[in-house]
């Protein structure tokens, strides 16, 4: 565990919490994609199956616990409790264009052709993309909420700080993933977009508002 | 370069 490792999860931890607290305090899920949501939950439950093989630390095991369980519950907000706010005519991404590739690809470029493995591969190139449906509905309602908004920074920041792990990670330690890696900058790279917005305009106070 | 399972990030 190095600072960037930590800060990267507290990060994807914040941006969590951030939109759970949004959806509850306004009851409402406008603006939020329930698509990313289930490809987030799809990703968090095939790369956290190794809790039931494999111990690391009580660290690791309570928040792959934590990501699971608070995905599943934005989708019970999003689907259940506040359905009625769901902004499903502009969440329009079709996942399948994300999850077919994704599989093809976990099965072709992978670290061991096992069943978990394939899995985790699989969860890696998925988070990847998994916040295009996201963007896509930012992109065609033309505006996010703030609070939406520090959810898309914290969520994408967190991935560019395991980036610096990885890279304090291959000069400490001699260790490295290249499948994460890859995935890992792709990620971070789609946010790019997104993080020049919101330092230009949510941090200056102003609403994230795409030009016409 | 170690391409290690278990995998001990998030």
């Amino acid at each position: 565990m190095n600072i960037f490792r930590l800060a990267g999860d507290l990060s994807h931890l914040l941006a969590i919490i951030l939109l759970l607290i949004k959806i509850w305090k306004t009851r409402s899920c406008a603006g939020i994609s329930g698509k990313s949501q289930i490809l987030f939950a799809v990703v968090y439950v095939s790369r956290y199956l190794d809790l039931v093989t494999t111990f690391i630390s009580l660290y690791n095991t309570l928040m792959k616990l934590v990501f699971i369980t608070s995905s599943f519950a934005t989708l019970y907000l999003m689907y259940v409790k506040f359905k009625a706010t769901y902004d499903h005519n502009h969440d329009s991404f079709r996942i399948e264009f994300l999850l077919l590739p994704c599989f093809v690809l976990a099965l072709l470029i992978n670290a061991s052709f096992t069943p978990l493995e394939v899995l985790w591969t699989f969860s890696i190139y998925l988070e990847a993309v998994a916040i295009l449906p996201q963007l896509f509905l930012v992109s065609k309602t033309g505006e996010a909420e703030s609070i939406t908004s520090h959810y898309l920074f914290a969520l994408g920041s967190y991935r560019a700080l395991y980036l610096l792990n990885w890279i304090y990670r291959y000069y400490a330690e001699g260790h490295y993933d290249l499948i994460a890696i890859f995935a890992g900058a792709i990620q971070t790279i789609l946010y790019c977009d997104f993080f020049y917005l919101y330092i230009t305009k949510v941090l200056k106070g102003k609403k994230l508002q795409l030009p016409a | 370069g170690n391409m290690q399972t278990p995998h001990d990030e998030l």
